[in-house]
């Protein structure tokens, strides 16, 4: 079984002078074990 | 004999061989004449199918053999067997095999005498003990289940990546069309087939909520933001489902509509105007030991459902990495909705050794049936006489389930549904 997820969300990108991530980013890597409520990514 | 046969100038060797030779040509020779023979009956003069075309996947010799298996029939099968009932005293050894083969916790189980389940089935949809999964409080998106993220990333140009560099399209997977009304009850068409599909700006009939003047504005109908958050008489009254157990309880349709509102704000706040949002996918591949019912990964609200009946293939890594675009080939309940980004889907994808797909605010759904099928083929045939396409999938909309929100709201692990055996 999979469950595949699409969706929108706001580009994420590092702000030059604060160095301060914003927008999507992911929480997870590729092949990673994952448990329910763990966290696949942050805004 | 013995010396006369050595003797012989004729070489008997040639004969089986050439037999067996004749014997394949004229296997391939049926099938070529078959698959003619379908293919006219499938096509009118006007080149339009009658009926639903099966899918037949490209892929090396272990693809093209799984295809050519009865794999529905088998996998009800296999789920009419994982029901029968296991005898009182062979339950737990059967079930601590299983586990001991597929990882299973059984600390985590919820029920611990494991005599409890009478069959495979049971203990396979099995729940967990509260707490034992807690949710990630700062996270915009938790995992829906246990399992693999197999992949994530950005969609670019629509596709989406599998493995390998192996691309299928959005379209493809989550449909692009709305089908004109034919199969379900709540089924409904609307003219905007294409959302999601594309990243898109919000318009003015998404804004739920004006913070700055308290009040939620769907579909041109105001409402006070006490009216949203108390989720009161006002939600019932425009129902028109028979059962109530579907209905989003009035604690997700507030925490929901409060996120989508707070959203609205923070969106706009930390983006440009130019290129604001992206499409993100993410893809997590449960095991057959893995905890099979599936949570609501953040705040949204299911708008529509698509189902898909698919050709049921598995999904294991294996065939992952070398059948191009399994995922559009497999039985499939499509969820579309918005969250407080913008769009949001959520894609349960069935595999033959699994069963059918379950969606708990969702009576109406049936996955992993013969009854699919048929109206599957049903609405095929429906298309065509109207002349058009068949786009697939079967489609049914939630917005009664709550009208302020206009969909089914669910809150960040609320329990949707789940994979069972069968």
């Amino acid at each position: 079984s999979t469950i595949v997820l699409v969706f929108e969300a706001p580009v994420g990108a590092t702000d030059p002078e604060t160095k301060q991530h914003k927008g999507w980013r992911w929480a997870v890597d590729k092949g990673q074990r994952i448990k329910m409520g763990q966290a696949i990514g942050y805004v | 004999l013995r010396t006369a046969l050595n003797n012989s100038k004729i070489q008997w060797f040639h004969i089986p061989v050439g037999l067996g030779i004749g014997f394949l040509g004229a296997v391939q020779f049926y099938r070529v004449s078959k698959r003619e023979k379908e293919r006219q009956e499938l096509e009118s003069e006007d080149g339009v199918p009658q009926k639903r075309p099966r899918v037949r996947p490209e892929g090396p010799w272990q693809v093209q053999l799984m295809s050519s298996l009865p794999l529905k029939a088998l996998s009800r099968l296999w789920g009419k067997f994982n029901e029968l009932t296991i005898p009182y005293y062979l339950r737990v050894p059967g079930f601590k095999l299983y586990s001991f083969i597929f990882g299973v916790n059984l600390d985590e189980v919820a029920e611990p005498d494991l005599h409890v389940y009478p069959n495979l089935a049971a203990f396979f949809y099995r729940t967990l003990k509260p707490g034992v999964r807690p949710l990630d409080p700062n996270a915009a998106l938790i995992s829906p289940a246990d399992g693999r993220v197999l992949q994530f990333g950005q969609i670019e140009g629509g596709n989406i990546e599998q493995v390998k560099g192996l691309t299928y399209t959005v379209d493809a997977l989550l449909g692009q069309q709305s089908p004109t009304p034919s199969i379900t009850g709540s089924t409904s068409s609307d003219d905007e087939g294409n959302r999601g599909t594309v990243p898109r700006e919000l318009t003015d009939q998404e804004e739920l909520v004006r913070k700055d003047e308290e009040f939620a504005h769907v579909n041109g109908i105001k409402y006070t933001l006490p009216d949203l958050l108390a989720g009161g008489s006002k939600f019932k009254k425009h129902s028109d489902l028979e059962d109530q157990s579907v209905k989003p309880s009035a604690a997700s349709v507030a925490q929901v509509g409060a996120d989508l509102a707070l959203g609205e704000k923070a969106w706009y706040d930390i983006l440009s105007e130019d290129r604001p949002h992206r499409l993100y996918y993410a893809v997590v591949y449960l095991a057959p030991g893995d905890y099979h019912r599936f949570h609501s990964p953040t705040n949204w609200v299911v708008e529509k459902r698509r189902h898909f009946a698919g050709e049921l293939f598995s999904v294991s890594p294996y065939l992952q990495r070398t059948l191009p675009g399994l995922f559009t080939l497999n039985e499939r309940v499509v969820l579309l909705g918005r969250w407080r980004y913008g769009f949001f889907s959520y894609v349960p994808v069935g595999a033959t050794n699994v069963g059918s797909i379950k969606i708990n605010f969702d009576r109406e759904l049936r996955t992993n049936s013969l009854t699919t099928d048929t109206a599957a083929d049903k609405a095929a045939e429906e298309a065509q006489k109207r002349g058009e396409q068949y786009t697939g999938f079967s489609e049914a909309t939630y917005e009664n389930a709550s009208l302020v929100l206009g969909g089914h709201a669910l809150r960040t692990g609320e329990e949707m549904g789940g994979f069972q055996l069968g």
